[in-house]
Order: structure tokens, then C-alpha cells, then sequence
């Protein structure tokens, strides 16, 4: 299995 | 300027103890209204958000929104040479490159100015998304600090589990298997002792026990933890503290290959 990169459920703000 | 004063010091401590493993460095942004930190871990697997409302503290003076780079081993060591009985005060100039922490005994006859060295931290700003969560427990803090602690003795992963018949934490490893149930128990003495469970739909996410034990160090900040959990969705583990804000630390699931 892998860890989903948690990135993902976010938002990046610049 | 920038003047804090915090009479229940203890949580200041609390609160670095609980992040400070799992975060290494970050900026504190200071506004008018309370003051807040955002950091995900060196591994870009769990998120901290942290907050606390300027209502909280006996004095609080930002003149302008300011942001403090600040290495958290540093910052708990110099925490930690306050008494847990003692009034923190966090003093810092603009365009200072230093902020100033002062321990005041509760009966005034020792004060201690410490200075640690800011440092410039890039970091990248996340917005969190107001999620519509398929399942919120709220249980016992020490609850679930003693599961995680209990299951990461047996396997490295726990699946968490919620249906209406309750919530489910479940690990496997070498030596075999381990299942614990809580039923929703709203029958109790004390509201914090109970276990709640708002469930819209079932949910089962996997996650690492190692960073579900690192958030429990957060235990002594609240009586009570609330989980939240939605498919492919961070799940979300808060420790609201008391009238001042919250610690929540948010974790990207395991996700089969």
C-alpha cells in the first residue's frame, strides 16, 4: 500500500 | 510590538510538547485576533494546524499581522524551563530577529526572560477545505491515546471503522490480530467520558499508527478527541482547547495499491 501524499486533500495557497 | 500574556503558561508547554516531534520548524502568525500555526511534517504525510484566539489570553497586543520563524525543539526546550505554575508572557519587536519568552512564578519572586533566535522558514500555505465529514466520533482523549498505544504494539497500521453499530479499530501484524469496539455511550457521568458517533455514512480508512501516536501526545490539552473521516479525505483528529482554540492534526490515509 502507500500513503496518499496529503497534499492532495488540500489546497495550496500562494 | 507584540505582547502576550498567557497566566495558564502550562498550556503554551502542552502544546509545543504535543507538535514538536512532528514538526521541526515553523512560522507562528501573529494577528489581532489570536495567533495560529500551520506545518505539515518533514514526510508531507500529516498536516498540524493550530490556534489560539487572543480571548484566551490576560493581554494580548499584535499592532500588525507579524510572522515568527520559530524551530520548535528550541522553542520546548526554553518551554520547558518554565514552572507549570507560571504566567508565560511572549514579547517580540518588528523587525526583530529574536522573540523573548518570560516565566513569571504565580507569586512573583522569580522572573526569567529567555531570548531564542527567529529564523527565516519557507513554507507553503494550505488552505484547508471545509469537508462534509461521513463520520465524527468524539471519545475520551486518554481512550485513544491507550487504543493507538495498545494497537502499535501488535501491527504498524490501523483501520478505523465506523458503522451504527459503533467504531471499530483493527491491526494486524506478525504476532496476529487485534479488534477494539466502541459502542456510542451517552449514559455517563461526566459529558467528557462519553463516546458520540454523528455517522452520515459508513467509513473504513486505514492510517499509520506512528503518526496517530504522535498526535495523542496532544492527550493532556483536552479531556476529549474528536476524529473525522471521509473517504480520501485527511482524516482530522482535534483537541479543542478549553475556550481558546484547538490543536488539530490532519492525516492522508493509507491507500491500497
Amino acid at each position: 500500500s502507500r500513503i496518499q501524499h496529503i497534499l492532495e486533500g488540500f489546497y495550496l495557497l500562494d | 510590538m507584540l505582547e502576550l500574556r498567557l497566566v495558564q503558561g502550562s498550556l503554551l508547554k502542552k502544546v509545543l510538547e504535543s507538535i514538536k516531534d512532528l514538526v521541526n520548524d515553523a512560522n507562528f502568525d501573529f494577528s489581532s485576533s489570536g495567533f495560529s500555526l500551520q506545518s505539515m511534517d518533514s514526510s508531507h504525510v500529516a498536516l498540524v494546524a493550530l490556534l489560539l484566539k487572543s480571548e484566551g489570553f490576560e493581554h494580548y497586543r499584535c499592532d500588525r499581522n507579524t510572522s515568527m520563524g520559530m524551530n520548535l525543539g528550541n522553542m520546548s526546550k526554553m518551554l520547558k524551563c518554565a514552572g507549570n505554575d507560571d504566567i508565560i508572557t511572549i514579547k517580540g519587536d518588528d523587525g526583530s530577529d529574536t522573540v523573548t519568552f518570560m516565566f513569571e512564578s504565580p507569586t512573583q519572586d522569580k522572573i526569567a526572560d529567555f531570548e531564542m533566535k527567529l529564523m527565516d522558514i519557507d513554507s507553503e500555505h494550505l488552505g484547508i477545505p471545509e469537508a462534509e465529514y461521513h463520520a465524527i466520533v468524539k471519545m475520551p482523549s486518554a481512550e485513544f491515546a491507550r487504543i493507538c498505544k495498545d494497537l502499535a504494539s501488535i501491527g504498524d497500521t490501523v483501520v478505523i471503522s465506523v458503522t451504527k453499530e459503533g467504531v471499530k479499530f483493527s491491526t494486524r501484524g506478525d504476532i496476529g490480530t487485534a479488534n477494539i469496539v466502541l459502542r456510542q455511550n451517552t449514559t455517563v457521568d461526566k459529558p467528557e467520558d462519553a463516546t458520540v458517533i454523528e455517522m452520515n455514512e459508513p467509513v473504513s480508512m486505514t492510517f499509520a499508527l506512528r503518526y496517530m501516536n504522535s498526535f495523542t501526545k496532544a492527550t493532556p490539552l483536552s479531556n476529549t478527541v474528536t476524529i473525522s473521516m471521509s473517504p480520501d479525505l485527511p482524516v482530522v483528529v482535534e483537541y479543542k482547547i478549553a475556550e481558546m482554540g484547538y490543536v488539530r492534526f490532519y492525516l492522508a490515509p493509507k491507500m491500497e495499491e
